[in-house]
């Protein structure tokens, strides 16, 4: 039974799609049977992987508004066990066009139950708000990782997101489980890094990943080669931290 | 009369609050009377300004519903020249309320008819999306000041970005202009940067401002003291940076 995940933080810029995209590669690496949904209207999860949008015919929209299903919308990538679902720039329309549909929040729940059975993680990008799709997301997910910055602004925004995820709990998804915030960006010569990363730990304790992920340009640059980092330079720090938290992320799958 | 500029990209985490209070406050210090609107429901603004949230009684979304007006909602800062407008959570459910609301897309526009005279400067910082509380502030804008940071997915949303101000000037403000791209987080060590940077430069030509802002770390621990960078270091690079951006906006102003 395929596990999903929800890659979610509705401040902007954190490393949401860097992490999802490096997370569904390195687990795709490990060879579990990964699908990589991308839920952001902004497209970069297909950039990252070097998937074309306007190459493609279908995507996710399409799925979660019920005019496809799950496989007519899924596309192979370079990587042998990793899949892929485009979004589509029609999904800046899905919140409006979403609001005043039946089950609004629990479209993409529904549609992924088929898939399950095919893959052993199923990873979502959400984009930065706590909208229709981000709730969507939330209500499919198994659990749900949470990026953030080790910046000042990053950390006002994780109290609002855990608010979401409780009410998520109570209205469509009472199983949904913390999978772990992910410190990003790290950069260890900064103060700044040093004194949020310490308020995080002393705040969630526990509920913080064990890896943290450095600042690395390696993990900027590798995009605009359309690949993920282990594919790009996995010698850099960027792929190390990386293939840390993928172990981390099947070690907390196992142990269930 | 007053300006209104929007500071949006729904690319997340380019720098567009640390623009809107950085500006905003470098246009007080040059006596300019400036409104600053905290449209994104993180409150990012607020804070950067030290404004503590749950400390007022008015804010933006009871103006944009018309339940109060727009003086009722402004509060002072430490800034003798500059005023606030505070955000509020209840924004995120702004987007699907406003969805079934009559001339959903410019009510900001009609909010600030009345209030445009009193100031110099009324500046809009935007969440991360192209959703109604973004298309509210274009549709209310004279310009928009478009932040970038020099990275390759905050390349990609660019063209994103610019189409949706082309369909917002042809159905609600034919006369709304680009204030600018700005180049921001620029770190002129990497590679990358500086592809990007020539990017830009090259599709992008007249319309990116002059003004670069450089990666400065402490750009990032002044919002953690509530205070913007003129007030918390002004020797500072970042400082410096957003002293000649307000020299720009305002040389653009007065040329009309
Ligand atoms: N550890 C890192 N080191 C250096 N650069 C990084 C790192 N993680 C992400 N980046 C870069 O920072 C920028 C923001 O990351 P990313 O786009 O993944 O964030 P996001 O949360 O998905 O943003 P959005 O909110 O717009 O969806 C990107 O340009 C990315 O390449
Ligand atoms: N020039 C800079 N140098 C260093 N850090 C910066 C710079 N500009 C912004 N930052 C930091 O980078 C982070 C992102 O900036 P900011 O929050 O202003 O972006 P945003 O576009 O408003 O994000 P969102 O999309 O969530 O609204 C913040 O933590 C901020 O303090
Ligand atoms: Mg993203
Ligand atoms: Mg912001």
């Amino acid at each position: 039974m395929g596990k999903v995940v929800s890659v979610s933080n509705q401040k902007g810029g954190v490393g949401k799609t860097t992490t999802a995209v490096n997370l569904a590669a390195c687990l795709a690496a490990a060879e579990r049977k990964t699908l990589l949904i991308d839920f952001d209207p902004q497209g970069n999860a297909c950039s990252g992987l070097g998937v074309q949008r306007n190459g493609v015919e279908g995507h996710i929209y399409q799925v979660i508004i019920g005019n496809k299903a799950l496989s007519e919308v899924t596309v192979s990538t370079e990587m042998p066990w990793l899949e892929l679902i485009p979004s589509t720039i029609d999904l800046i329309g899905a919140e409006i066009e979403l609001v005043n549909m039946e089950g609004r929040e629990t479209r993409l729940k529904e549609a992924l139950r088929p898939a399950r059975e095919n893959y052993d993680f199923i990873i979502v990008d959400c984009p930065p708000s706590l909208g229709l799709l981000t709730l969507n997301s939330l209500a499919a997910a198994d659990t749900v990782l949470i990026p953030i910055q080790c910046e000042y602004y990053a950390l006002e925004g994780l109290s609002m997101l855990l608010r979401t995820i409780q009410q998520v709990r109570r209205s469509f998804n009472p199983d949904l489980a913390i999978e772990g915030i992910l410190l990003t960006m790290h950069d260890g010569r900064t103060l700044l890094s040093q004194q949020v990363v310490r308020e995080i730990q002393v705040h969630f304790g526990e509920r913080v990943l064990r890896t943290v992920i450095p600042r690395n340009v390696r993990l900027g640059e590798a995009p605009s080669f359309g690949k993920p980092i282990i594919l790009y330079d996995v010698r850099s720090s960027g792929a190390e931290a990386y293939l840390n938290l993928t172990r981390e992320v099947i070690s907390n799958a196992e142990r269930g």
